[in-house]
């Protein structure tokens, strides 16, 4: 373990939290993609599997069973609860077209082809592209709610701070994992438009919103 | 690479 991975963990926490507590107290998830967060939910139950299968740290499993929770929990409040406060017309990315090609591609491109190992591929390319529907949902309604781009900003945070984690765990241990590296490189980059947005914008204290 | 290495990761 290493302070940017550690950030970075706490940062994707704070993502998840700060979600479920803005739909949870607003009891709206308007300008919420529900289909990023289906795609997250899918992302965590094919990584966490391994859950069953061997024990790493106290740490590591506790932090799994609160992702997991915490996905499925947000998903039942978009879908379910609060579903009448669901964009739905704006909410229209095309998610076959993110699953079927990362699907392929795990099964081309893995460590290893186990079940288990394809699983984890999946997974982690699909979160690469999972945030996907939610921009794509922000450049159709034009602006987000300043709550929304905190949890981007976090969301996006994390797996840069994952980047320097490889880096450090490069130097220090020799260890370097290129599937999870490319993913996370593109993850990242998928963000850059929206951190360029957030910080002339957001935290100048203006609202979020796109030129239409 | 070891992939192992990376399963203590989230």
């Amino acid at each position: 373990m290493n302070i940017f991975r550690l950030t970075g963990d706490l940062s994707h926490l704070a993502a998840i939290i700060i979600l479920l507590l803005k739909i949870w107290k607003s009891r709206s998830c308007a300008g919420i993609s529900g289909k990023s967060q289906i795609l997250f939910a899918l992302v965590f139950t094919t990584r966490y599997l391994d859950l069953f299968t061997s024990f790493i740290s106290l740490y590591n499993t506790c932090m799994k069973l609160i992702y997991i929770g915490c996905a499925y929990a947000t998903v039942y409040l978009i879908y379910a609860k609060f579903r009448a406060t669901y964009d739905g017309n704006h909410d229209s990315f095309r998610v076959e077209f993110l699953v079927v090609p990362v699907g392929g591609l795990s099964v081309l491109i893995n460590h290893d082809f186990s079940p288990l190992e394809i699983l984890w591929t999946f997974s982690i390319y699909l979160e690469s592209v999972a945030i996907l529907p939610q921009l794509f949902m922000i450049s159709k309604t034009g602006e987000a709610e300043t709550i929304t781009t905190h949890y981007l900003f976090c969301l996006g945070l994390y797996r840069a701070l994952y980047l320097f984690n490889w880096i450090w765990r490069f130097y220090f241990e020799g260890f370097f994992d290129m599937i999870a590296i490319v993913a996370g490189v593109v993850q990242t980059v998928l963000y850059c438009d929206f951190f360029y947005l957030y910080v002339t914008k957001v935290l100048k204290g203006k609202k979020l919103s796109l030129p239409a | 690479p070891d992939s192992q290495g990376n399963k203590d990761e989230l």
